[in-house]
């Protein structure tokens, strides 16, 4: 699965719509002091489904809505979305990665009743929340043989905020829950304050960290 | 689950602390341990709970005896964090990840080793890369700049790396 | 004592936020306050209290409308933090202030202008600054170079400006 | 009141006895990561009486002392100096201080009685804890005319540490107690986490800070 683009517009300093293609593997983003770069990276973990304003340096969630400036009237809406490659993956990995979860066992006889709409918001978290961890991964990946349990080759997350408070979340144009989109990346070590994203002054908070928080980051990679 | 999560922490360990582990790599020698600590309450203690031990770091650099982490520069414990965090990257790479001034730290040959060590991860990630740090331009693969011609508003440019003046300011022609 | 406070606040308050401040001064523009807040409990509920009350900063870059000062980037952080430190200097210099790599997030414009503030200091106090920038070791009158030829021990330096390589290691010369 | 210089030995990295000399207005500190420059910080805050190990990133305070490296063995105990030039100040200047200190006040007849000998630890903490803050400010200045109440043109304060846990505090090559010391810098603006060492990663501290932790600082400065 694959970073394809990212989409802003009306997302704090970024009043107008913006857009940032991710096509080659080492991107830099550089530019003066107070430019915006890491409102970029405040996108990237809004549209994932951060839910601490503080943790995105605001007093309030509406603080990400651009606020005016001396040039500008503030917006009426912030709007983020993330898009993905999602491929279909060789039946191989898909094994391996089951045996990896469930410890070995095969859980092919159980999955014959799967959810046949892996999209509807109502399924997708009713198979997410199925007791057992492994085995909601091995439904997942079955399912669509894909690393994003949504069966399209492209993926697109979108999440924005009306001035009035009012929010939408969206998969693919469908309307979700801000949990639904929490749900789709558990597990694939981005969004939920997992290790994919180092903030600015954070580089060394895992040696900070007390041993528990420590242990709490790798549990997210296990 | 108890085994996962064993596997997965040996897995970090030795890429982090073995002896071709990133915390040499990026130290061009020292030694580093990953260790879980003994219980000190319940019915294991004094012995290691797979499922509820905390997580601890040691990290020496080349020649030095730090009895403590928190004795390390600041640099020394950037480059310990990059390691773990590429350590733990290896053992389950996720398809992105975003560094915001990572190498803010960083004296120029420091730069250099961390730029080495994101080059090797190339066939499974992107990296977005937030820096000031000509070095670590040079690393990428494209650059987008950043600018507000317009006070408070924030506008997007593609950047070519000569286009970056010395003053941190993107030239004239990257933001057209 | 709160007369003395009290006057302290105020010639602060000038030298941070006043029309000629250090704020409008390193950011070129903009504005900035440094403020009281009124009690929240106690027999002066919602008045000020000069004997108590806690203070509060706003800071407003040019052209900007930030809400609260956590949603400032990291160098404009560190300009205001810097503007409010120099401020409280004017009005109690101490007999030196020693800064580590507070020029850590700024860009090449905003070293600049750290530097040209740091100038006017000289008269009443020295000035230890602990840096990886080459533009704010140009402003130093004279450098002191820390390496570690022998493995784990530090040596002091003295330095030339042209004998800091790009690479940050000082050359063989400094180094005798 | 001038910093003159700097000697260490045997403090954190620096084994071997080094010196610094302030003599210019601006000095920089210069070199790769690891090489001791922070070191030098720690000395300072040290000798000024700092008690809190872990404000040094130490976990305890024997950690200042060198623990050895691959090319040495470690050290017996820290010893620090810092140097200062206190020369006596113009007349006006210190009865301008006085009136600030005291609001008008002027306490010259109270003062005819003040300790002869104003280096001797017990008189020196003696005035300097006699119940009004600015009483003991006024006598400070009166008594010697220079700005630290040390009756010298120059002062030195030197601070040990033994490997068996041994303290050893020096004001003028005379012993005295921490308090002494700390006592000594009281109003100056320097040491007790006072405005005047910024430390690494911590320039934004007095943003971050809750507003009574701010008052606190504007207080040192008042
Ligand atoms: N809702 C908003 N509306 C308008 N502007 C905003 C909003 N939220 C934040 N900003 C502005 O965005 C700017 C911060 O941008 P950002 O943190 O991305 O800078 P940066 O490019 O990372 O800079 P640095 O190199 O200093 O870290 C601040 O000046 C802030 O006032
Ligand atoms: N008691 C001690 N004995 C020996 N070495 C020590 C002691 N305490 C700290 N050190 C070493 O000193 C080094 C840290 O030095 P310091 O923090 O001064 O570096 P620095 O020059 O500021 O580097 P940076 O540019 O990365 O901030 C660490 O490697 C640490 O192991
Ligand atoms: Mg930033
Ligand atoms: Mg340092």
């Amino acid at each position: 699965m694959r970073l394809a683009k990212l989409t802003l517009s009306g997302f704090k300093s970024f009043a107008d719509p913006t857009e940032f293609r991710f096509d080659l593997p080492i991107i830099g983003i550089v530019g003066p002091n107070g430019c915006g770069k890491s409102n970029v990276v405040d996108a990237i973990k809004w549209v994932l489904g951060e839910r601490s304003a503080k943790s995105l340096r605001g007093g309030a969630m509406l603080d990400v809505i651009f606020a005016g400036s001396a040039a500008r009237k503030p917006s009426g809406m912030a709007a983020v979305t993330l898009s993905f490659e999602n491929p279909v993956v060789g039946e191989e990995i898909v094994r391996a990665e089951r045996a990896k979860a469930t410890g070995g066992i095969d859980f092919d006889t159980e999955d014959s009743e799967a959810p046949a709409n892996a999209n509807a918001p109502t399924s997708l978290s009713a198979s997410l929340s199925l007791g057992d961890h492994e085995a909601s991964i091995v439904k997942r990946s079955q399912v669509t043989h894909r690393r994003l349990p949504i069966d399209a080759d492209m993926v697109d997350v979108t999440r924005r905020l009306y001035a009035d408070g009012r929010s939408e979340y969206l998969i693919n144009g469908k309307k979700v829950r801000l949990r639904d989109i929490r749900e789709l990346f558990l597990d694939t070590g981005i969004g939920n304050d997992a290790y994919s994203i180092i903030e600015q002054g954070k580089v060394d908070a895992m040696l900070l960290a007390n041993p528990q928080e420590r242990r709490q980051i790798l549990e997210e990679a296990a | 689950s108890r085994s996962r999560f064993e596997e997965t922490f040996k897995t970090v360990r030795e890429n982090f602390a073995g002896h071709d582990g990133m915390f040499r790599r990026l130290f061009g020698g020292g030694s580093a341990d990953l260790f879980l600590l003994p219980m000190d309450a319940g019915p294991r203690a004094g012995e290691i709970d797979w499922l509820e031990s905390g997580v601890e770091i040691r990290a020496k650099p080349p020649g030095k005896e730090p009895r403590v982490i928190n004795q390390l520069s600041g640099g020394e414990k950037t480059m310990t964090a990059v390691a773990l965090l590429m350590a733990i990257f290896q053992s389950k790479p996720s398809p992105f990840c975003v560094l915001d001034e990572v190498d803010a730290a960083l004296d120029e040959a420091n730069v250099e080793r961390f730029c080495a060590a994101l080059k090797q991860f190339l066939d499974r990630s992107h990296f977005i890369v937030i820096t000031h740090h000509k070095r670590t331009m040079q690393s990428c693969d494209m650059l987008y700049g950043v600018t507000m011609p317009q006070r408070g508003v924030s506008k997007r440019v593609a950047v070519k790396f000569e286009e970056v003046g010395s003053d941190g300011r993107l030239s004239k022609a990257a933001t057209e």
